[in-house]
């Protein structure tokens, strides 16, 4: 690497130099535009992506404050997660979903569980209306107001709400990263995404596969399997909520 | 089907590379030309660094928001190792504050330079990837859901 990059990590790590710590800063800070550019994708359109640097920007300086290049971790990996974690925490203490929303999904959540455990098989949509007291119609549009297509909601359904680890993720693998506080990055949300996909019903298991693993596009895979894109988008929606249920369960 | 998806995780593995080493290169340039103008109009302001950079990174909302598609945060697999790609990750901006005002300028005009080339090089792999995405998505809505179990 940068002799003079290690140079200015010596005098930051050494005595606290504030000038290396703010040339450190500002050496980096492209990361933030890379890492709220991806974090904005998907996201409801009333949040401000313009509010997403500002957020990124407090994990980095967290990143260069915290970065003990003696554990052998490239600075920039370990910054991207920092800053990701920033914004998406950020993002969930803001309502990212606003509250009546997010009180519907999550109802729709537990009524998934419920009907899992019942059924032993991933519920339909009209089981899942009935067990909601709802007919079909308005279970769908209950599944159109919650948008799931971004980074954060994924993040979400894998992290769960409180800081508790959910015992799917401790039993992925590999999770000998070095730093404890270390969130679930893509990869293994991916590798999550696969093992619960197995539970779930055909068409919804086509819609994850299509959307994380091909990288198509909800009209695509509408023009895939023949329907409607919020057709595409409810399905998509009810099987991140199902994955949630699975790993919170 | 099989070849038209390794051509297309090709490209998706070049297009996340270059994705990726877009940002930083665009980021690096909007910092040096903020310098540069902060030089020339005097530093009145206040605002804490921090504040100043989230600003100069923030994007302008893109003239048409594109489809959400699943995408990466982790940096691509293959970070920076090309030599071409000092210009984005060397410590160019720790040494901002002490380059004159020449060494400033060639330095915009070599950034502004590259994120040309490089956002013509990703304007070109999108549209090739995009046809084959296309492809994709006509050989399994013709080939029902086999086509689709095949993968999943
Ligand atoms: N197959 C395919 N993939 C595409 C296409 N356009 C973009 N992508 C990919 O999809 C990611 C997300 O794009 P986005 O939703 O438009 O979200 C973008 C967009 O909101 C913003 N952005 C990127 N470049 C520009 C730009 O030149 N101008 C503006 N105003 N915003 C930009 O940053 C976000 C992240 O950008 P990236 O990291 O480059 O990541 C991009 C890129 O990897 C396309 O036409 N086809
Ligand atoms: N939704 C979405 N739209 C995208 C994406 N990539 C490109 N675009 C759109 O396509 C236009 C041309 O992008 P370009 O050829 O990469 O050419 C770009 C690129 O070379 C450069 N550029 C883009 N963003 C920045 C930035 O933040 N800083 C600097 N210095 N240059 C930038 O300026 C040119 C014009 O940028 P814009 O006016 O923003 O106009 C952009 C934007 O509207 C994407 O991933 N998602």
């Amino acid at each position: 690497d940068d002799p003079e990059l290690a140079a200015l990590w010596q005098r930051f790590s050494a005595d606290g130099d504030p000038q290396a710590r703010e040339r450190l800063i500002l050496q980096y800070a492209p990361l933030v535009k890379y890492v709220a550019g991806r974090v904005s994708v998907g996201l409801p359109s009333h949040v401000e992506v313009a509010d997403l640097t500002s957020y990124g920007m407090f994990g980095l300086i967290d990143a260069v404050e915290r970065y003990d290049p003696a554990r052998g971790v490239r600075f920039e990996s370990y910054a991207i997660q920092r800053i990701r974690g920033a914004i998406i925490d950020e993002l969930r203490s803001l309502d990212w979903i606003p509250r009546s929303v997010r009180s519907k999904a999550r109802q729709v959540e537990e009524a998934l569980q419920d009907l899992e455990h019942r059924l032993g098989r991933s519920p339909g949509e009209e089981e899942l209306a009935g067990e909601l007291g709802m007919d079909l119609d308005e279970m769908r549009r209950t599944l159109s107001q919650v948008a799931l297509t971004s980074v954060v909601a994924l993040d979400e359904a894998v992290g769960g709400d409180d800081e508790a680890r959910s015992p799917l993720v401790e039993r992925l693998p590999d999770r000998s990263s070095p730093d404890p506080e270390a969130r679930v990055d893509d990869a293994e949300m991916r590798r999550l995404l696969a093992t619960t996909v197995d539970e779930l019903g055909e068409r919804e298991r086509s819609v994850v596969v299509l959307y994380y693993f091909e990288g198509l596009t909800l009209a695509q895979i509408g023009e895939v399997l023949g329907v409607t894109e919020s057709r595409v988008s409810q399905i998509h929606s009810k099987s991140v909520l199902a994955l949630r249920g699975k790993i919170a369960g | 089907a099989a070849e038209v998806r390794a051509a297309r995780d090709e490209c998706r593995a070049e297009e996340a590379q270059l994705s990726y080493l877009r940002r930083l290169l665009q980021a690096r340039l909007d910092l040096v030309r903020a310098e540069q103008r902060r030089r020339r109009e005097g530093d009145g302001s206040t605002e804490a660094l921090s504040e100043r950079l989230a600003t100069l990174l923030a994007d302008a909302p893109p003239a048409s928001r594109r489809e959400a598609r699943a995408v990466s945060v982790d940096p691509p697999a293959t970070h920076m190792r090309r030599a071409e790609d000092r210009l984005a990750s060397d410590a160019t901006l720790a040494r901002v504050p002490d380059l004159d005002e020449d060494a400033l300028a060639r330095l915009a005009s070599e950034l502004a330079d590259r994120e040309q080339e490089i956002s013509r090089r990703r304007r070109a792999l999108l549209d090739r990837l995009d046809r084959l995405q296309e492809e994709l998505v006509a050989r399994y809505r013709d080939g029902g859901t086999a086509a689709v179990d095949a993968i999943v």
